[in-house]
């Protein structure tokens, strides 16, 4: 069964570390 | 002669496979370029949500952690890109909330975990994620639809606060109650200056439109009362207020015309089927101070009946609206020093804070109840107007 079979937690950062890993860089430096 | 022949929808898997040095263009056309006025009203509600969680059944599919994070973070940075670009406009917020709620009930939907998939067909169980335990990143897009609430909250404040005055305490329906006499004449010649006032009707019409702005973006009914229950007690707030600051405000006949303002209001909660989301009681301190303009207010007898009435009042509230109180004929009289002296007496042992004003600013913490969508993943389809051609349908 799909629900009993084990996953991998993916450990998440939080929104604001999340902030830090723009992936906008480019675009955004001036 | 190569003949595409479409597959039929039982042979989808309800999964969108997509290259990992697509995943920017992916969130370029579907987050950030999307125009909720534009190609999105036709699309069906959720659909940016639903497309972003079928590319992410992918990745967890062919087991790449790294390509189901980077998916994630860039949904995420994106949303609040787009927000932090167009936080102002009303249509662009609601859009993003409605979809950030729909992705996250996906999440839970497709877990895996039991108590979510109750409601779930057969065939959405075969779609549930099969490698990875999301529950880190749920918790993250639901702190990420809370900051969306707010300034959707704050968007919905800024439109409506200068109608709020206007429409709900200066502008009379009610013809000849005020005392002032009737200005036919002078409202016919003064039209242009009218223009610029709003009346409760200009507020009526705003309310109905953001609620099916939020009905057209597929907003969770939940949602949409906790947003109606807000608004509701801001238009309360601000009209208390400003009755409390204003002398011109307390008199029998504004009471009169509050409590038809309020009757307006809860007329539209029943004509939208709202009048079970808490948003009519957010108007009680407002209907009270109405009340307390139209009640006698001289014997121990209507001061008992006043401390009564008032439970939603603060004791400096009751006293500010008895000493603003303004006679507009001579039938009627000022309120006595004595009187209000008596009140005070009465209310001495109520424990309360001495707050004269109410928090305008003050917003409900939000709640994003589960709802499952019995859609079929395997049978969406995605419009050529999307510029997603690069995305394939597995």
């Amino acid at each position: 069964r799909t629900s009993s079979r084990p996953r991998i937690l993916l450990k998440a950062p939080t929104l604001a570390e999340m902030e830090e890993m723009n992936i906008f860089e480019e675009e955004d430096s001036p | 002669h190569p003949v595409n022949i479409p597959r039929r929808e039982k042979d989808f898997q309800g999964m969108l496979e997509y290259k990992k040095e697509d995943e920017l263009k992916l969130v370029k056309n579907l987050i950030l370029e999307l125009k909720p006025r534009g190609v999105a009203v036709n699309l069906i509600p959720g659909l940016p949500a639903y497309i972003l969680f079928m590319c992410l059944r992918h990745a967890d599919y062919v087991n790449d952690d790294q390509k189901v994070r980077t998916l994630l973070t860039s949904t995420i940075n994106s949303i609040k890109k787009i927000l932090k670009k167009r936080g102002d406009d009303f249509e662009t917020v609601s859009f993003w909330l409605a979809n950030t709620c729909r992705f996250l009930h996906c999440l839970k939907q497709y877990s895996g975990d039991e108590a979510f998939m109750k409601h779930n067909t057969s065939r959405q169980n075969e779609h549930c994620l099969s490698n990875f335990d999301l529950a880190e990143y749920r918790q993250v897009i639901s702190d990420l639809a809370i900051q969306i609430y707010q300034q959707l909250i704050k968007c919905m404040e800024n439109i409506l606060q200068p109608m709020i005055v206007s429409g709900m305490l200066e502008h009379e329906t009610i013809q000849g109650v005020s005392g002032v006499k009737p200005t036919g004449l002078r409202k016919r010649t003064s039209s242009i200056a009218d223009e610029g006032t709003y009346t409760l009707d200009s507020i009526l019409r705003q309310l109905s439109a953001f609620h099916s702005t939020m009905c057209q973006h597929g907003t969770d009914p939940e949602l949409i009362k906790q947003v109606v229950k807000q608004q509701f007690y801001i238009i309360g707030a601000v009209t208390l207020n400003n009755l409390l600051l204003r002398k011109d405000m307390c008199s029998w006949s504004k009471g009169m015309q509050i409590r038809y303002n309020v009757s307006q209001l809860e007329e539209w909660l029943r004509d939208k089927g709202l009048m079970v989301c808490g948003a009519k009681e957010t108007l009680e301190p407002l209907i009270q101070a109405a009340q307390l303009l139209q009640v006698k207010k001289k014997t121990d007898e209507d001061a008992e009946a006043i401390c009564s009435m008032c439970q939603a009042l603060t004791t400096a509230q009751i006293v500010k609206v008895l000493n603003l109180y303004t006679p507009v004929n001579e039938f009627e009289e000022r309120v006595s020093v004595a009187f209000i002296r008596t009140i005070q007496t009465r209310l001495r042992d109520r424990c309360e804070s001495p707050q004269l004003l109410m928090d305008t600013k003050m917003i409900y913490p939000v709640t994003f109840p589960f709802s499952p969508s019995s859609l079929a993943l395997e049978t969406i389809q995605i419009p050529s107007s999307l510029n997603l051609a690069f995305l394939t349908r597995v």
